[in-house]
């Protein structure tokens, strides 16, 4: 099963 | 102080009807710009960012930039009351702590104002990178919608696949599976129910189905929805709103481990 990522892991905190 | 005015009053109404179950609590920032937020869904799978320009309202001022801490569903309980032909007036001032929502009735014989208590909330902010996209669709949004209700009867997860085809929408789950695909189409009478695919490369990606049925709760803003899709991002699916900005939704894709 494919796993869900986060939006974290492709946006960085400003 | 802080001042909007905002004579189609529905269309705030629609804002919040759109995000107020994927976000619990956001600041929205009023700058000279516009009013803005952006905050992530609890797991922080969604991101949602809205943006109004200053230059769509029929009033806007902004003597300084302020960041209100709001908690949308009691935002979106408020905005409930207001009339769909009602004018909208939203009002801060300086160090206090609460904002006042006013509608009044297009004849001016009803006016009615509520104060909502504004908190504190931490909020990480984000930064989105411009981003060139390997396949951007746009479509009818009202198309968008049906597909996505329609394969969460099927399966839980969606993937969605741009190919010179077209796009493919497809889902599986216990009783078995589902594809549809939709081809480019432009020559229809009215430009809002053209599907126009750009493609620079093949892509293919699979997300959750629950989320985009929550994007799709703002398909009343717009008659078109846009679906930018890159490999390695999350997907944008965007509503413009008419003249004034837009709400963007960012979904990360389920990933192969």
């Amino acid at each position: 099963h494919p796993k869900q990522s986060t939006i974290t892991s492709f946006f960085t905190k400003l | 102080m802080f001042e909007l005015r905002l004579e189609q009053g529905s269309l705030l109404k629609k804002v919040m009807e759109a995000i107020k179950d994927l976000v619990n609590d956001a600041n929205f920032d009023c700058s000279a710009t516009g009013f803005s937020m952006q905050a992530m869904d609890s797991s922080h799978v969604a991101l949602v960012a809205l943006l109004l320009r200053s230059e769509g309202f029929e009033h806007y001022r902004c003597d300084r930039n302020i960041s209100m801490g709001i908690n949308l569903a009691n935002m979106a309980k408020i905005l409930k009351c207001a009339g769909n032909d009602d004018i909208v007036t939203v009002k801060a001032d300086d160090g206090t702590d609460s904002v006042t929502f006013m509608f009044e009735s297009p004849t001016q014989d009803k006016i009615s104002d509520f104060e909502l208590k504004l908190m504190d909330i931490d909020s990480e902010h984000l930064g989105i990178p411009e981003a060139e996209y390997d396949a951007i669709v746009r479509m009818p949004s009202a198309e968008f919608a049906r597909i996505c209700k329609d394969l969460s009867s099927i399966g839980d997860t969606v993937v969605i696949s741009v190919t010179k085809e077209g796009v493919k929408f497809s889902t599986r789950g216990d009783i078995g599976t589902a594809n549809i695909v939709c081809r480019q189409n432009t020559s229809v009478d009215k430009p809002e129910e053209a599907t126009i695919i750009e493609m620079k490369e093949m892509v293919s990606l699979t997300f959750a189905l629950r989320y985009m049925n929550s994007f799709a709760k703002a398909t009343p803003l717009a008659s078109q929805v846009t679906i930018s899709l890159s490999s390695d991002l999350p997907v944008v699916v965007e509503y413009k709103i008419a003249e004034m900005g837009y709400i963007r939704f960012y979904l990360a894709p389920k990933i192969e481990e």
